[in-house]
């Protein structure tokens, strides 16, 4: 009865809360959440009821209450360790990026071909990627970045599967999509995002 | 009658098109057009008849008309071109990405605060920033990138929009929300991104 949509909705649900808890909101109402995702107050109670948080029409649900339920159903209390390959520019603007650690996310090793880029010694460390399927079994790693050239990036995929990674998000231009079950790619496109702009800004220019 | 989900479809569509017209594809249907969209053919056919493609339920449409009445209707036909705010790793990264030039994404100019990173006569002239709100009005660009850091953000997004800038694409971690009527702002979130692939890891673990 857990399925993507509901997975994806609870995770929704849970930054919206956390949003509300920063402003000092401590009580919430299925109507609301509702509104912030866009789905109907039945929806929210119906995926509330599928991960067993008691209905509460009348007082509204707790928010810290809501948000350790939801921080559980999601694994969201132990850190998400991923594996960055290709520490070129995108890769190590990843590695710099500090939100990651706010949302739990933890970079635990970088790896690149270039000798150059290795850095063993880093605070987190750039090591050759021949150390790379060896890495993700010893440290059972389950999502990675592909951050390497197109000419690159399949024969990197087939590594990181068969050692192990299950989730990847792909920067590399070339559609990868996973042979093996169990495995989920996101290809990041950013000339999607930005020729979405267009055509939605000239929309907007018609209205 | 046009909104801003019908035009996200449309151009769905014709990434579809462009794909099936690589293949070697002459004609396709609407059940075609709505299986690779997710859509019902009475939504795709209504879709066209917004934009006045004839229906042609028995023949099916024509790939080459389709992608030459969508591309008019998306405003395809002349380049598209960005500025880039910020030109460290993740603009550095953009400037570089061979792709864009494929779909029609022209990089007009980068801005950047620091001197060292200033260089006019390069292939993609890289300008100081106090340059970019003139640049914006006289080459009438309307879409940009914002790839500086968080605290330089919001103060970037309001020159940009003051000058013209309709469309934004924003990397920074601050959320960024538009005052002015008539301006789009898509906030990337790598962050969320890898917090989903682990809750899909997770779910296809339980599963
Ligand atoms: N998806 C998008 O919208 C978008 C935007 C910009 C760039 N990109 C793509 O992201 C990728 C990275 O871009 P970049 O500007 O950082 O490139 P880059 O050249 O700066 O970095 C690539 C890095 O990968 C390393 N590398 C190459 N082969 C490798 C391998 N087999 N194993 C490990 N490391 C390897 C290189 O040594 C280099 O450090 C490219 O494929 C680029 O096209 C995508
Ligand atoms: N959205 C995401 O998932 C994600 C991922 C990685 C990085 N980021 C963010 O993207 C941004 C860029 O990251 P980066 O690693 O390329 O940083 P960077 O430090 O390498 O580059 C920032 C550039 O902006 C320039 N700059 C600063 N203030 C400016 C101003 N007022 N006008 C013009 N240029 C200015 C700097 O001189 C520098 O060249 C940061 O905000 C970072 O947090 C976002």
């Amino acid at each position: 009865n857990l399925n993507k949509s509901t997975i994806l909705r609870l995770a929704r649900y849970l930054r919206v809360l956390q949003k509300l808890k920063s402003l000092g909101f401590v009580k919430v109402f299925s109507n609301n959440l509702g509104d912030a995702i866009g789905v109907t107050p039945a929806v929210v109670r119906k995926d509330f009821s599928i991960i067993n948080i008691p209905g509460n029409k009348r007082g509204g649900y707790n928010i810290d209450t809501l948000i350790e339920l939801l921080s559980n159903v999601l694994g969201k209390n132990q850190p998400h360790e991923i594996i960055i390959v290709g520490c070129g520019r995108i890769g190590s603007a990843l590695m710099e990026y500090k939100e990651f650690a706010k949302e739990g996310i933890h970079i635990a090793a970088g790896f690149d071909v270039d000798p150059s880029k290795v850095e063993p010694k880093a605070g987190i460390p750039i090591l050759d990627v021949k150390e790379m399927p060896a890495f993700i079994k010893e440290y059972k790693i389950t999502v990675g970045v592909i951050a390497v050239p197109d000419t690159a990036a399949a024969q990197v995929m087939e590594q990181m599967v068969n050692a192990g990674i299950q989730g990847i998000l792909n920067f590399a231009p070339v559609e990868l999509k996973c042979n093996h079950k169990g495995c989920l790619i996101h290809n990041v496109n950013l000339s999607l995002e930005i020729e979405n702009l267009f055509y939605l800004v000239k929309l907007a220019d018609r209205l």
